[in-house]
């Protein structure tokens, strides 16, 4: 691209994909890029590895961009890396944290869809999978995991915007994800996904109204998450279990996590609620990653600490 | 291919006062293609009192909103000309 990358503006896929070069070269101590797999049109989809120690017991998996649309995710992700290595030597915090725990993050798992959003469609949610015999393009990943999937809401119609897919994890981005969370399990202790909007911290489950068995738990932890959110723009952030807080929902990858064992499983949905929608804009890309930056040092400083 | 405008379309929020209003706002995806869900993802996800945004093209904006009035319906609109918010969202020294 011949457009420099910017942590307060939307940078396209070849800014992003050049960013984590750059970022895992610039700084070994701290980052390693791993390839987890291709996107459907073959695109590689990378996770940076963000910590101190290389056997770390605990780590924390992230990832951005699952909705091509939802522009403020991947720009999280990318601020994230950047406060973490910054603050690193500067912050007490963010070295405990780093220092004995690792961050897994994938910037961007939707690759396909999101240059798609940039060069086709501003409004692109889902993949850009043609498998289906059907003329509609694209899977919405978000219901293609394997957690009572194809059920509740999700459609099995290819030209909805939650088509589930023709089985779960028939998408090579769901299975990249999957694939990687499986083989670290034992050290991935808590599971975060970043979407927009409607300004909420949601935790499973979604696919049915009952309450998971830490329920208490992870309500607090949502509401201390909110908490310290709000404590720096004010922003109000609903909170809570996803089916009783937005709707039933099935085959999405927190529920999956959760399913998995991973017991710490949230998923933010950023700024706004809806003046902007999808067209935040770039003014307030810092302002949202800073509000969400406390939370997510909020939940690591517990997952550390009482996991 | 050229890409994808967004020229006039709108992005109208309602919100559903009892059952009725409800099942209209369900089967409006049906009667008026394309309707994009921008909240919840889906008609189908529509519950009473939940604020329901979603994207109508420049086509089809003058029936959806006789059929919300005709429904007795109160909207808001969002976005009146989205394409002018789509091109505002990025610096415009950078595009």
């Amino acid at each position: 691209s011949t457009c420099k990358h910017s942590y307060t503006k939307y940078n396209n896929w070849p800014q992003i994909y050049s960013w984590i070069t750059r970022i895992a070269r610039k700084n070994p101590e701290l980052v390693s890029r791993i390839k987890i797999g291709n996107t459907f049109e073959n695109r590689p989809i990378y996770l940076l590895k963000i910590g101190k120690q290389r056997d770390a017991k605990k780590a924390i998996f992230v990832d951005c961009g699952i909705h091509a649309r939802e522009w403020i995710s991947p720009a999280f992700c990318q601020w994230f890396v950047k406060e973490a290595i910054r603050t690193y030597g500067k912050d007490s915090s963010m070295k405990n944290i780093l220092d004995n725990m690792n961050f897994y993050i994938v910037p961007l798992v939707n690759i396909d869809g999101y240059v798609w959003s940039w060069t086709q469609d501003r409004f692109w949610r889902k993949n850009r999978s043609n498998a289906s015999s059907n003329a509609c393009v694209g899977v919405d990943l978000n219901r293609n995991f394997d957690v009572l999937w194809g059920t509740v809401d999700a459609s099995k119609n290819p030209c909805e915007e939650v088509y589930c897919g023709s089985s779960p994890e028939s998408e090579p981005e769901t299975k990249a994800v999957t694939t990687f969370i499986h083989s670290h399990l034992s050290s991935i202790k808590a599971y975060l996904t970043i979407h927009s909007y409607s300004q909420m911290v949601l935790f499973p489950y979604g696919y049915t109204y009952d309450k998971v068995p830490n329920y208490n738990t992870l309500n607090g932890l949502a509401k201390g998450a909110a908490k310290a959110i709000a404590s720096l723009y004010g922003k109000k952030y609903k909170y809570g279990a996803s089916a009783s807080t937005i709707y039933p929902s099935s085959g999405c990858s927190d529920d999956w996590a959760y399913e998995q064992g991973i017991k710490y499983s949230f998923t933010f949905e950023l700024r706004d609620k809806g003046k902007y929608g999808f067209l935040l804009p770039e003014s307030e890309i810092k302002e949202t990653c800073q509000e969400i930056m406390l939370a997510v040092k909020f939940l690591a400083n517990y997952i550390l600490n009482q996991t | 291919s050229s890409a994808r405008r967004f020229d006039s379309a709108k992005v109208f929020r309602v919100k559903p006062q009892n059952e009725k209003q409800v099942n209209f706002m369900r089967n409006l995806a049906t009667v008026i293609q394309p309707i994009d869900f921008w909240y919840p993802d889906s008609a189908l996800q529509i519950v009473n009192q939940m604020e329901v945004d979603f994207l109508v093209s420049a086509d089809q904006t003058e029936n959806v909103e006789a059929l919300l009035k005709d429904n007795n319906i109160h909207y808001e609109i969002l976005f009146q000309n989205l394409q002018e918010d789509i091109d505002k969202q990025l610096d415009n020294k950078r595009n």
